[in-house]
């Protein structure tokens, strides 16, 4: 599996239009202090479907769509879009998976696989179902290091049995 | 369940011993499950001793010495279960000159199988990139993303310098 | 006391709205004692808006942000009581380069009264320091302390990117 | 009031006499992670009076002490010194102060002003005596500021007004 591209529209500090493609290999990004390199890991947690706020660095959720700036007003709602190519793990999906997500400030939620609007039940189930597992520890900060040095490493074991355990069972 | 998570955790105990061995040349580490009779609820014992100190207490380990622990433990993790894709948000910051190209070069060979996207202040780890973003905030609390090349991102800093 | 409290909080807040101001171009900072009418124990409202950012809770500010929001605040405690030394250890890990160049050119200005020592493994912080120690443990576990020019530590990191 | 010379004997991972001399300006303390920065800045605190372990990093007493090497058994006690150059800032006192600390393994604990053998208190009036008052806030380190960023400000406010105090009624 491979993420292929990335479309923000009104999450957090990115009020406009914004796609970015995906390349194999390493990708680095970069910038200064509070430009929203972190925000854009936090579109990619939220658009797999994280649904604690902590974990996306809100306390509220309209914290998720762009407040406003000196020039531009608030905005209604916040879109994240990620396309990825499925290289298999899904066998029963699509070689191309489209997962978005949107938030509207009213409270209100929608989500789509592949431009048909379903329930976030549903992105939860795909995830899990591919051989992929969960996407449990995929990203890391410091604060998910330190949870780690200080022994909290249950869900990251628990994962990797969970996998260990899959692959035995097609191979029977 | 219970087999398959003793032999996960087997795997990645050797993975993790490995890894820390790449990081802490000279270092031994460990992983010990405190109540072996019942490993899926027992509580991990992490043992970490970089070479010539004596073990005792994780805490006794300095900032960049724990990071370089945990980011062992994370690679290990990966060793034995690999998620197609990994994001990292600026690991690097405790670490000195020679971790920092360490944890760059995993990196650069980690990238051959899983998709990796690395937040990052360090030059180091950029140039292990094989692409570079940039966000900016030109228009003050809106961001932007831009296409660097790394020559770019050295001529900015020459810039900022000269300011 | 509790005017010399209140002189104390308004000079500090005076202080706070300058430094914040020298970090962040085009920002606004302030501090508020949430009980006026209890200055002595009441609890203290830091506010701290970079430009064209909409005032809301420090938590959403970045982690650079905040750490340099913090540095803004301890500056300008600073700045009102003056401890004759001061010492600091790699608060500069989180910073972009141009944050860790102003972060350095203010201690380069505040050494001139207060004696400074600061921890760092960045080349902009050491190049406006004075004196630089290197700590080094050639023996595993055992600390040793040399002096060090500036080109020494410039070879080293050229050494090591060389390994 | 300047700091002059810091002496360590045993301390953390300074098993060997170690001298650093306190220049004027700015002091860079450089060098890999754990080859022992952090320790050198303990021991000040520590030599300062420091009675919080959870302020120099320990957990117990007996991590003050070398705890031994690969080649290096352990040690007995931990001894650091400082000397300070007096400017004025304590008017009763001599123009150098030394302060000195050690604490054996076996739990005692020594203390010198100036080669005598004194008691911790004695230490603690001469600091918070001076006209710098406390070291309260001369240790800065990431969890410190997160401390200050999270409010914890008033230990700071009420030296500053201790300080602002203390200058109004000089000049009476
Ligand atoms: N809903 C929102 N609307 C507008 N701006 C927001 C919103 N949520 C967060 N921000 C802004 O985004 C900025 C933080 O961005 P982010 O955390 O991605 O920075 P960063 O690039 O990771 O910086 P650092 O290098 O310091 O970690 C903050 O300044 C914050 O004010
Ligand atoms: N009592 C002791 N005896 C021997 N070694 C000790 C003792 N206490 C701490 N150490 C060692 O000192 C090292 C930590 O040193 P310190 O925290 O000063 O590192 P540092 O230079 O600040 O590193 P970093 O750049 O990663 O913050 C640890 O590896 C620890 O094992
Ligand atoms: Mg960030
Ligand atoms: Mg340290």
């Amino acid at each position: 599996m491979k993420l292929k591209e990335l479309r923000l529209y009104g999450f957090k500090s990115f009020p406009n239009k914004t796609v970015l493609e995906l390349s194999r290999g390493m990708t680095a990004l970069v910038g200064p202090n509070g430009c929203g390199k972190s925000n854009v890991l936090d579109s990619i947690r939220w658009v797999l479907g994280e649904q604690r706020l902590s974990q996306v660095r809100c306390s509220k959720n309209d914290e998720l769509v762009f407040s406003g700036s000196a020039r531009l007003p608030e905005q209604g709602y916040a879109d994240v879009s990620l396309v990825m190519e499925n290289e298999g793990e899904f066998i029963e999906l699509p070689s191309e998976i489209e997962l978005r997500r949107r938030f509207y400030r009213s409270g209100e939620s929608s989500f789509w696989i592949n431009r048909e609007e379903c329930r976030l039940k549903e992105i939860e189930a795909i995830l899990r179902g591919g051989a992929a597992g969960g996407r449990l520890y995929s990203v890391f900060d410091a604060s998910k290091l330190a949870g780690i040095v200080g022994g909290d490493i249950h869900n990251l074991l628990e994962s990797a049995a969970g996998v260990l355990g899959f692959r035995e069972r097609r191979h029977e | 369940a219970r087999s398959r998570f003793e032999s996960a955790f087997t795997a990645v105990r050797e993975e993790f011993r490995k890894t820390f061995h790449y990081f802490f040349p000279g270092g031994e580490a460990d992983l010990k499950l405190e109540a072996a009779d019942d490993p899926f609820n027992s509580p991990v014992q992490i043992i970490g001793r970089p070479e010539g100190k004596q073990l005792k207490r994780l805490a006794q380990l300095s900032d960049g010495e724990r990071a370089m622990l945990g980011i062992s433990l994370l690679f290990a993790f990966y060793a034995v279960r690999p998620a197609p894709f990994l994001f990292i948000d600026e690991l690097d910051a405790p670490l000195d000159d020679a971790n920092v190209l360490k944890f760059a070069s995993y990196l650069a060979h980690l990238k051959n199988d899983i998709q990796v996207f690395v937040i990052t202040h360090n030059k180091r780890t950029m140039e292990k990139a094989d692409t570079i973003y940039g966000v900016t905030m030109e228009e003050p609390g809106v961001s932007k993303i831009i296409s660097v090349r790394l020559k770019d991102v050295k001529r900015h800093h020459v810039a900022v310098e000269e300011t």
